[in-house]
């Protein structure tokens, strides 16, 4: 800008036109919000979650602030795959390759339809890397399910740990509860709920540095 | 801390809100539409060195008399943040999943002279 008092106050330098000024904080701020995320560089988002689903889900999560300093409160939307049981629904998500990341806190979120057949016992398995062409699998959690629409079923976050290839596979078994005569009408996949906004989803809550960790530093 | 003037040629805080469609990111950063993007400009000539800002006492106004009267060391004092707060951001990572942080020291709130 010309004239008089067209000197930065700062540095004497001659003073930017507001739009130049406007630009430059423009750029600013992208620099200083990726710097704050841990970002080179702003996410492409090729699959959005549906809008019903993320509004739903939410709503679920814990109003007002986030997890104590450097925490992060995480929802991912599971891809539903049938495996070949016929109780058995393969749940896949893709969480964020972790920078030193602590899990303290797992909760998955299902939805269950009214074509519950009474008490139903729900498996939660986590599906390990395929080996000797057998896919593994440890029993992370057993819930018995007897009213339906939405569960928090909570999972050990240390069977949940160490995935370093941010792909986590859980398989659920739904069976009836052993005396429960009444036949399982559908496929476990009927039970749940997965199209439009009754996407299961998991709930996550992570430190971003590992506790105890500047002890070791100090030590 | 005074909030900058166009004329106000001494140590102060200058506001820009920054709205997040007007960097085109409102498709992943969900949550808030945008936040005060401030920074401190201005000069802190030898007197106002060492000040939270505004004379924030009857100790402090003495003692910039003090540093006014007497030849103060010939170190510059800059106009920097004295005080920031954190700024919750919700947004969408690359993988689609929601992810809901407090960014530290994102918003400066108060500026003063080193």
């Amino acid at each position: 800008a010309q004239g008089t008092g067209s000197v930065c106050s700062s540095c004497g330098g001659s003073k930017l036109a507001p739009q130049a000024e406007r630009a430059l904080v423009l750029e600013l701020a992208k620099q200083q919000i990726l710097e704050g995320l841990h970002l080179t560089s702003r996410p492409r988002i090729t699959h959005p979650p549906p809008q019903a689903a993320l509004t739903r889900a939410l709503r679920r999560l814990q109003p007002g602030s986030v997890a104590p300093g450097n925490g992060e409160e995480v929802i991912s939307f599971a891809t539903v795959t049938d495996s070949t049981s016929a109780y058995s629904s393969l749940l896949t998500f893709h969480l964020s390759t972790p920078r030193s990341h602590h899990l303290y806190h797992a909760r998955l979120w299902l939805h269950v339809l009214p074509t519950l057949p009474g008490t139903l016992c729900l498996r939660i398995f986590r599906w390990g890397p395929r080996r000797r062409h057998q896919g593994s699998r440890t029993l992370l959690t057993e819930h018995h399910i007897t009213n339906l629409g939405w569960h928090a079923l909570t999972l050990p976050s240390s069977g949940l740990r160490g995935e370093k290839s941010g792909v986590l596979k859980l398989q659920l078994d739904c069976r009836p509860l052993e005396g429960n005569n009444s036949t399982v009408t559908g496929q476990p996949r009927q039970l749940l709920d997965t199209a439009g906004h009754q996407q299961p989803f998991l709930e996550l809550k992570i430190r971003t540095n590992e506790p105890g960790a500047g002890r070791a530093r100090r030590r | 801390t005074p909030t900058c003037e166009p004329e106000t040629p001494l140590c102060c805080r200058r506001d820009h809100y920054v709205d997040f469609q007007e960097l085109g990111w409102r498709d992943w950063i969900l949550q808030p539409e945008g936040y005060q993007l401030n920074y401190c400009s201005g000069q802190c000539p030898p007197h106002l060195a060492g000040s939270p800002g505004i004379a924030a006492s009857f100790h402090s106004a003495v003692f910039s008399l003090l540093k006014a009267n007497n030849p103060w060391p010939a170190s510059t004092s800059c106009c920097v943040p004295t005080a920031r707060r954190p700024l919750s951001l919700l947004y969408l990572d690359h993988n689609g999943n929601v992810v809901k942080t407090d960014v530290p020291d994102m918003v400066v709130e108060a500026c003063g002279c080193s």
